[in-house]
């Protein structure tokens, strides 16, 4: 994180805010709510309160606007810049501007720019804070779209804001009554995947060329490879020669680390993640409406509490489940499993005779991985054509 | 995606002005340097800001990276 130069904050735990004008792009409403939460986010973590004004001058005076707006930094129409903020100081200090020429929205369902997310991190800017170089932080310059529904306040703009202003006292900062405008959407779902306690840290990052490295699973995404073990991700993508490595909740802060098994379906540009007998849908970094779904909805059951690992066959459309010792194939098309199932691997599937841990498909090939081991697999006469070492992906 | 520029010259104009935004780049007009590209230092510093390889080109993915919408708030600060 970093601040501004001599690290300007106010020295006052009550900040006042106003909002000026209002988007056409959302309701008043929704427009009310997102900058709500914004505070709320950085009040949950500090002393500080924030008190609206409907009048007069506040601390921060929030409001839309389009190309040159009366301060040095026009807006650039559509695209570009966003939105920009003072840091706290008499005036313009702490003022907070948005780029009218952007489409705002409430949830990343379309196209446009999350009111909420820009709003939380421009209101960084207001306490005092300046851009932060890691890639997830809420002060990570460039714009993110994320699953906003169980959004929390990643670490590094903890440490930034704490560092300015201290942690919170005991008494909540926020009068109760606030929270309870959240329109029921907005509302954690009673399946809301993150069940553990909210301040989990990450274990140690597993070395990329552990000889004995494992992964929960692994998936294709739009041209990348996906590999999954606990809250870490690596990603092999065509368009880049080194592996990125990152965590679970940068890309989808609401699911829980841990996977058990997930594939892409490239056609509807979907990509499903199993967790104990969960299933979540995503695309890109959204999480689809109505997920969770029990995984008995397709088709298992009851006896399966939980899936090991699946595969999309692209060509045929068709997904093979892996539970044990079998399997099972669910028809894309008929969205429903197929009759005579399961099955053995090891009868179908020659020279697999474990279970297995993740898979992927890759061109004319499975890629079936069990321990520290990888095999692939020809698809069409399902003949096992070599075996790997599972992080052989990594240029070990 | 992004629309990308249609000509190499409209990438460099792209960059100075985002460079200028961002990370205080102030192109001298009398500047005497023994830098070929005046703006290599203001390149290799916003590639160190994101992790992109440290190069002071302006190559693919750093002009990539200053396509994408963002705060209007500079990087860095003199």
């Amino acid at each position: 994180y970093s601040t501004f130069p001599r690290s300007p904050r106010w020295k006052k735990e009550d900040v006042t805010f106003r909002i000026l004008n209002y988007t056409p792009d959302m309701s008043q409403a929704e427009v009310d709510e997102a900058i709500t939460k914004a505070f709320q986010l950085w009040s949950s973590v500090t002393p500080l309160r924030f008190t609206r004004l409907y009048s007069g001058e506040a601390d921060i005076m929030i409001s839309f606007a389009s190309g040159f707006h009366g301060d040095f930094y026009s807006f650039d129409g559509p695209g570009g810049t966003l939105a920009h903020a003072y840091p706290p100081g008499n005036g313009i200090g702490g003022d907070t501007h948005f780029d009218e020429d952007e489409f705002w929205i409430k949830s990343n369902t379309h196209e446009g720019y999350n009111l909420f997310l820009v709003a939380a991190h421009e209101l960084g800017h207001s306490l005092g804070l300046g851009h932060s170089n890691v890639f997830g932080a809420l002060m990570y310059p460039i714009y993110m779209a994320r699953d906003t529904r169980n959004y929390r306040l990643p670490q590094d703009d903890i440490n930034g804001i704490q560092a300015l202003y201290g942690p919170p006292k005991e008494s909540p900062a926020f009068p109760p009554q606030e929270p309870t405008e959240m329109t029921p959407a907005e509302a954690p779902t009673e399946m809301s995947p993150r069940e553990e306690p909210t301040e989990v840290t990450p274990s140690e990052r597993p070395q990329d060329c552990d000889p004995h490295l494992t992964f929960d699973a692994i998936t294709t995404l739009r041209g990348e490879i996906l590999f999954f073990k606990g809250s870490y991700v690596w990603r092999k993508s065509p368009y880049f020669s080194e592996i990125e490595r990152d965590t679970i909740s940068t890309f989808w802060p609401s699911l829980a680390a841990g996977f058990d098994a997930a594939y892409e379906i490239d056609k509807k540009d979907r990509v499903i993640f199993f967790k104990d007998n969960k299933y979540w849908a995503v695309s890109g970094y959204n999480i689809q409406p109505g997920f969770p779904k029990p995984i008995q909805n397709l088709g298992f059951p009851r006896s399966v509490k939980k899936i090991d690992a699946a595969v999309h066959d692209q060509n045929a459309k068709k997904t093979y489940f892996f539970v044990g010792n079998k399997y099972w194939s669910f028809d894309e098309h008929t969205q429903s499993m197929e009759r005579g199932y399961p099955r053995k691997i090891a009868v179908d599937f020659p020279g697999i005779g474990h279970t297995i841990d993740a898979a992927f498909q890759k061109n004319e090939h499975f890629y079936f991985f069990h321990g520290s081991n990888q095999y692939e697999v020809d698809i069409k006469n399902k003949k096992l054509v070599r075996t790997m070492k599972s992080n052989s992906w990594f240029d070990c | 995606f992004p629309v990308a520029p249609e000509t190499e010259k409209e990438d460099m104009q792209f960059a100075q002005k985002y460079l200028e935004n961002f990370y205080d780049f102030k192109e001298e007009k009398n500047f005497r340097t023994t830098h070929l590209n005046p703006m290599a230092d203001k390149i290799r510093e916003m590639q160190s800001f994101f992790g992109l390889e440290v190069t002071g080109e302006l190559n693919r993915k750093t002009l990539d990276m200053m396509k994408q919408p963002r705060c209007g708030i500079p990087d860095v600060r003199s």
